[in-house]
Parts: structure tokens; C-alpha cells; sequence
């Protein structure tokens, strides 16, 4: 597959599962992701943390991944079923 | 763009709560009591809530300090970025707070520094998730995820305001007994209170309080005055160091006789739930009993329950079954009563947890070396016992499931691997606590609990069904 231009570590993917912005469940399953879920949740996430929206792994992101903060998850279990739950799983 | 509620609430508004870590390091205990009461008095300024302090396990909010992993699947990252998490209302943890003891906790305002994080401000906030509140992306919100420091004199924004009286109702107002009629400076100067200052008159008037919950017992007289809430001693005037009272413990407390609740959610049983003492030397009833542990071996489905199994077969359950295991599998602890969880690992040797121990067999035969504790698979010192085991078709990884929590096992390394254990919530619609788990030749996962077992769908990481079926007319043929 051609190579993506965004490249989100593991750490990254795990803090976007852990906060509901990707399905947690992909942690489990392993289900790949495209780029766009990638992109979306980046997106997301900087939306709820009111910094410029590019849905890249900018440098006001990371800053953003480091600061302190709860770990109950921003996006609640049940709007991520809603939103994931009709997604189509890909093999 | 707003306040979120997560759905679950409690059934009343007078709450009770307790610090059960008596000695957080490095921690004035009275002190944290102190942060905690203010914290908890944010929200029950702006509501009909009522939090009273309880010296036992069963105030409805416990509060305690932990650090890394601590036996409930979402560990603690160390002095970093994840300072604390709380649960939502309901039976078992429901309400809890837990904080991470290795942060910096400042027990004061702020200090100029930024080292060390207010335990005032994050207890606020996890609080409110104590209470039903899920995060609001409005900056600026108590319930906002990052954490921001609160000036000392805190008011609670709109944002979190409007909700907490969402689902606990507004308190009531001292003018609101009076009959509102438009407000004339010069004739009613100091008729009563100025109007609440962060309502600005713009301010569209908060939703009226929902119909109000069923009425909640009268707060019952305390037997003795009631205590101001505890605030530390001043500091002494003379400089010879006087020896400080400590803080006078609070009152211990007598459950409440409550009624049920009518609408709890399911109840979450707490996660070392005690196995039900067992009946000896009576064989189980093949139609009417839960099981111990199951698992394909040899292609064949072995059910154990207490010290016997049965076998299914192609052609399902075998005759003159159940049988005892110690006949089938030799070198069992002598005084064994039952099996916590079975699985055959894929280079086919059969894996045995009873308690803290788990034993290899090849075929029959107890390997050598065997039992080990637990721990030398990385489980847990503080685990004691594997609910269930098996082999997920899905990926061929092992999975082992205690309580709350599940870890995945690393068979090549011989120990779980390090994201783990993670909350059970993702295999959803199982629940906690399950008896056994194994991959039948049809590809699918089967979740047991109680006399019920679920199917589940491994593409989309939940049960095909909520309602579980019944494991002795599918299983037993009964």
C-alpha cells in the first residue's frame, strides 16, 4: 500500500484510543485504520482542545498530548458506539 | 459544544464520602480531607446536593491514592500526564475518585512555580464524574479534560452549573420564596441579597429543576450537634512547636437502612467477589449449575465444575459424565476443591490456574517444575485467581480475563504484555467477573456467566446478543 504521509506512533494511537477519538476496540482487534480516521480524530481532538484545526501531528498537538489531564475518556462510550458501531469492519 | 452527561446519577442528593487512603506519601491526611471537602462543596453550592464525611467502606464516593497499576484496568503513568480518573454513579466502584500518588499534589493555592498540581482543582473536576458528568469541550470548564489550576475563590462556570442542576436540581434560593416582582433599586435597597454574582442579568434563567426525584427521606436528626466541617488548626503564635492535635477522626459510620434504589443501573459486583462456598464430593447437576471453567482441548469442549468435568464431543455430551478431574489429570493439589480457568495453549500443552498457581500439563501428565505462581506469567502480585483463559481465534493471542480487567499474553516471551490490563468494558456486553470463556470449532467466542453464556462477535468487539442464552439447554442438551 502506498506509504501514508501521516505517520501517528503507537503512543499517539493509543492516546486517541484511550480518550474515545479512535475505536478502543482496535486495540484489540488490530483493525487497520485509513488515513482519514487518522486525520478525523486528530481533528477531533484538537477541536476539544480549542487549538488550530489541521488534523496533522503538528507541533501544538504534541504540546497538547503532553499536558496533564483526566483519563476518563472526552469522547463518551456511547456516542463512539453510535459513531463506530454502523462503521463497516474492514478484514 | 457543552456540558456532557454520561446517564447514570444517584438515587438521592445526600451523599456520603470517605478518604480511604489513610496516609497518602507525603500527604497531610487532614489536610487532603480539607481539599477533598472544598472540592465537593463546588458542586453542592450549586445544587440540591448534600456530601457528608463517613469513616467507611461504604460511603457512596471513596476516594484513594494509587499509583501505576492498582486492580482496575486503567493504570497510572507515574509523575506524567494522566493525574487522576473517577467513576460514574452506581453499585460497586460507581462514584469512586482515584488519584495518582505520584504527582505533585499541592494542598494550598497554586504556588508561582507551576510545579505540583492543585488537589483542589482536580478533585473538582473528577468529582463531577463521581456525579454523572462526562467532559466539556467549553475552555474554561470545571469539567474540561486538561487540567487547569482554579483561583481561590472558585465559582463554578455556567457550563458545569447548568449541568450538575440538570441532574440534581438547583438549590433553593432565599429569594425564591419571595414573590418576584421587578426590582427597584431605590425602594428595595437591601431588601435582599444582590442576585448571585456569576448570573449576570443577561443570563437566561436556569432550566427549571427537573420533576424533582422522588422525595428524599428527611435528612435524619443527627444524634449530636453536627461538626463544622474540619479546617486546619491556625498556626500557633508562640514559636516553641507545639504538639497538633491531629484532626478528630470523623464519625464513624452506620449504614443507612436506604431503600433499593428503583432505578439502578446493573449492578457492578465489587471485583473480588467471593466464589459461593462449595457443597464437597456432590457431583454437579449437568442441568442446573454454572460452570468453573471451560476450554477445547483435543477439538473436544471440557466443561469443569468444582472437582468434576464433562466432555462434548462431536457427538455432543459424552455418556457417564461428569467424571472427576484428578482421574483424567494427575498431580492436582491434594485438597483441591475447583479450577479457576483452563485453556490448551497452541503448542497444545493444557494450562491449569487454580488460585495464585497455574500448572502445564502434557496430555495427563504434570510437567516438571510445575505449579508456578501466578506472577511468573507478569500477572499481579495482589491477583488471586484467573476467572478464564483461551485463545482468541481472532488473532491467536492468549487473553486472560480477573475481575475487571483483562491482560493478553505474550506466549513467546512467556509473560502479558506491557498495555495492559485494560478495563473488561471492551469486550462489551460481558460484564465483569465472567466464569470462562474458549473459541468453539465454529470460530466463535463464547463468554460464561452464571448459568448464561453470550456469543461474541469478534469483528465488532461485542456480544451478538445482550440477553444471555442458557448454557445447559445449548450445551448440556438438557
Amino acid at each position: 500500500a502506498p506509504r501514508s504521509h501521516l505517520y501517528v506512533d503507537d503512543r499517539v494511537q493509543n492516546y486517541l484510543m484511550r480518550y474515545g477519538y479512535l475505536p478502543q476496540s482496535d486495540k484489540e482487534t488490530g483493525n487497520l485504520r485509513t488515513e482519514e480516521q487518522l486525520r478525523d480524530a486528530l481533528r477531533e481532538l484538537q477541536r476539544y482542545g480549542h487549538i488550530p484545526v489541521t488534523g496533522e501531528l503538528d507541533e501544538e498537538t504534541r504540546r497538547l498530548l503532553q499536558r496533564p489531564r483526566c483519563a476518563v475518556a472526552d469522547v463518551p462510550y456511547r456516542e463512539q458506539t453510535l459513531r463506530w458501531g454502523r462503521r463497516k469492519h474492514r478484514h | 459544544k457543552r456540558y456532557s452527561l454520561q446517564g447514570n446519577v444517584w438515587p438521592t442528593t445526600n451523599l456520603t464520602w470517605s478518604l480511604r487512603t489513610m496516609e497518602p506519601r507525603d500527604l497531610d491526611p487532614g489536610m487532603v480531607r480539607y481539599q477533598l471537602d472544598r472540592a465537593l462543596r463546588i458542586w453542592s453550592d450549586n445544587s440540591r446536593l448534600t456530601f457528608r464525611e463517613v469513616n467507611s467502606d461504604r460511603a457512596d464516593i471513596l476516594v484513594y491514592f494509587h499509583r501505576l497499576y492498582h486492580g482496575d484496568g486503567f493504570p497510572f503513568d507515574g509523575r506524567g500526564q494522566i493525574l487522576a480518573h473517577a467513576f460514574f454513579p452506581g453499585e460497586g466502584r460507581g462514584g469512586d475518585a482515584h488519584f495518582d500518588e505520584d504527582e505533585i499534589w499541592l494542598l494550598g493555592e497554586e504556588d508561582a512555580s507551576g510545579q505540583g498540581t492543585s488537589l483542589f482543582a482536580v478533585a473538582a473536576h473528577e468529582f463531577g464524574h463521581s456525579l454523572g458528568l462526562q467532559h466539556s469541550s467549553v475552555k474554561g470548564a470545571l469539567m474540561y479534560p486538561w487540567y487547569q489550576g482554579l483561583s481561590p475563590n472558585y465559582k463554578l462556570p455556567d457550563d458545569d452549573r447548568v449541568a450538575i442542576q440538570q441532574l440534581y436540581g438547583a438549590k433553593e434560593r432565599l429569594w425564591a420564596k419571595i414573590p418576584t416582582y421587578p426590582y427597584d433599586r431605590d425602594r428595595d435597597r437591601g431588601a435582599w441579597p444582590t442576585p448571585h454574582p456569576t448570573a449576570p442579568p443577561t443570563q437566561p434563567p436556569p432550566p427549571p429543576p427537573p420533576p424533582t426525584p422522588p422525595p428524599t427521606p428527611p435528612p435524619t436528626p443527627p444524634t449530636r450537634p453536627t461538626r463544622p466541617p474540619w479546617r486546619p488548626p491556625k498556626p500557633p503564635k508562640h514559636d516553641k512547636p507545639r504538639h497538633r492535635q491531629p484532626p478528630p477522626p470523623p464519625p464513624t459510620y452506620r449504614p443507612r437502612t436506604r431503600p433499593p434504589p428503583p432505578t439502578l443501573p446493573p449492578p457492578r459486583p465489587s471485583p473480588a467477589e467471593p466464589r459461593t462456598e462449595r457443597p464437597q464430593e456432590v457431583k454437579p447437576d449437568t442441568c442446573n449449575t454454572n460452570y468453573d471453567a471451560i476450554s477445547v482441548i483435543r477439538r473436544e469442549v471440557f466443561i469443569f465444575k468444582d472437582k468434576y468435568f464433562w466432555r462434548i464431543g462431536d457427538r455432543g455430551l459424552e455418556e457417564g459424565y461428569p467424571a472427576e478431574i484428578q482421574r483424567f489429570w494427575y498431580s492436582l493439589p491434594r485438597n483441591f476443591t475447583h479450577v479457576d480457568a483452563v485453556y490448551e495453549r497452541l503448542d497444545k500443552k493444557i494450562v491449569f490456574f487454580i488460585g495464585r498457581q497455574y500448572f502445564v500439563y502434557d496430555a495427563n501428565t504434570l510437567m516438571h517444575g510445575y505449579p508456578r505462581p501466578l506472577t511468573d506469567l507478569g500477572l499481579p502480585e495482589t491477583l488471586d485467581r484467573v476467572d478464564a483463559a483461551m485463545v482468541w481465534g481472532h488473532n491467536k493471542k492468549t487473553y486472560f480475563y480477573s475481575g475487571t480487567m483483562y491482560w493478553r499474553f505474550d506466549e513467546d516471551v512467556g509473560k502479558v504484555e506491557l498495555d495492559y490490563p485494560r478495563d473488561m468494558s471492551m469486550w462489551r456486553g460481558v460484564g465483569y467477573n465472567v466464569d470462562a470463556v474458549f473459541q468453539w470449532k465454529d470460530g466463535k467466542t463464547y463468554f460464561f456467566k452464571g448459568k448464561g453464556f453470550w456469543k461474541f462477535n469478534d469483528q465488532y468487539m461485542r456480544v451478538e446478543s445482550e440477553k444471555p442464552m442458557q448454557s445447559s439447554v445449548f450445551w448440556m442438551g438438557c
